[in-house]
């Protein structure tokens, strides 16, 4: 991958699994 | 003017406070120290189905803090319990039967909120002792406001010590600072002097 | 010389700025408050096969730190994200939308690094703002470098603050201090103006 160039992206690299989390209407009660 | 050895005695002093939970004094309601939740009564937790957690993309659950954060020290910006409105009771068993003498109430400073306000804070709030969990009414130890605008830790002590003693004590939070949907509790603490 | 009431007001605040986060501003990446970690897209979680849990005796599986860990708080040596080799970009929701104006790298201080040196840290990273996560490019909000031997938390201004608001940034690590194998992310933080 070149700094800043285009991103391998494309390659899906390895993937440890781990467990996503992400807020899927708005952010939680603060 | 003060020597620098006087400045070491008072600094090493504060951060010796602050490395002891921030009050020196003992928290008869931290769960890792014997306390427990026993029931949120009049209180429904305020649902937000917002934190997904998900494994190779497969949604498995929603997450959302249970009432026992109240009682754990972690004090960063959403581990609160959220409970619908501005009325919420926190009924918690105490690791020892104490004459309870003090109370704290902590919520995040307003710098560290992402929306710049704290009106999801507690406000107008009492504190019972209870002889078991199931009854109804029991002895006030207190009645108190949380105040936005003062610290973030607040420490409020009973106005009498009570002749009894307690194992059991319910927070009821009777206001908030004006959220409209909830009312979020980062921790209570419960300060006393157990029985001989 | 200072009196002693001075000396307690400097303490008083030092130890409040300490309490808030350490920096007293708002963290949008920080995941209890609603970031979240959308991918790590070009980089490849350096695979140790090193930290086996069983139980009774029998391996079940290997721990490694998940990229969430940089938008954690927890700063204790061997809680960052490791990624292969010295370059990894890790792309994050914000919990919301905000002119960024600032960022920061937390490391652990090499005075508790087992290995005695921080080799693993990053050093050259750009930070860019990005209007949705396949975005390739998005637009550079700053390039900086993080000083091995300056202290653990180190916070970067953006140059110029930027027309636009983002809700994702993502974090390009371009090269480390010396580590051959992996970079060990501790913590990222995103600080700015939320949009009216």
């Amino acid at each position: 991958t070149q700094s800043g160039g285009p991103c391998c992206s494309l390659i899906r690299l390895a993937r440890t699994p781990y467990l996503v989390l992400s807020y899927v209407n708005g952010p939680p009660p603060i | 003017g003060i020597t620098e050895a006087q400045a070491h005695v008072i600094v090493n002093n504060a951060l010796k406070l602050y490395s002891q939970d921030k009050t020196g004094m003992v928290d008869f309601a931290l769960e890792s120290g014997g306390g427990s939740v026993l029931s949120t009564r009049c209180s429904e937790t305020y649902e937000t189905k917002t934190a997904l957690v998900s494994l190779f993309g497969v949604p498995l659950w929603y997450f959302s803090q249970s009432p026992r954060v109240v009682i754990q020290p972690d004090m960063y910006p959403g581990n609160c319990w959220a409970f619908r409105g501005s009325q919420g009771y926190l009924v918690v068993r105490l690791s020892m039967k104490i004459h309870p003498t003090g109370f704290a109430l902590e919520h995040i400073p307003k710098a560290l909120s992402p929306t710049g306000n704290i009106s999801s804070a507690p406000k107008d709030f009492a504190v019972y002792g209870l002889e078991n969990e199931y009854e109804e009414e029991g002895e006030l130890l207190g009645q108190f406001v949380y105040d936005q605008e003062g610290e973030s830790l607040q420490v409020f002590r009973a106005p009498k010590r009570p002749e009894r003693a307690f194992q059991i004590v319910e927070l009821r939070v009777l206001s908030n600072w004006g959220h409209p949907e909830y009312t979020c509790l980062y921790r209570f603490r419960v300060h006393g002097e157990p029985i001989k």
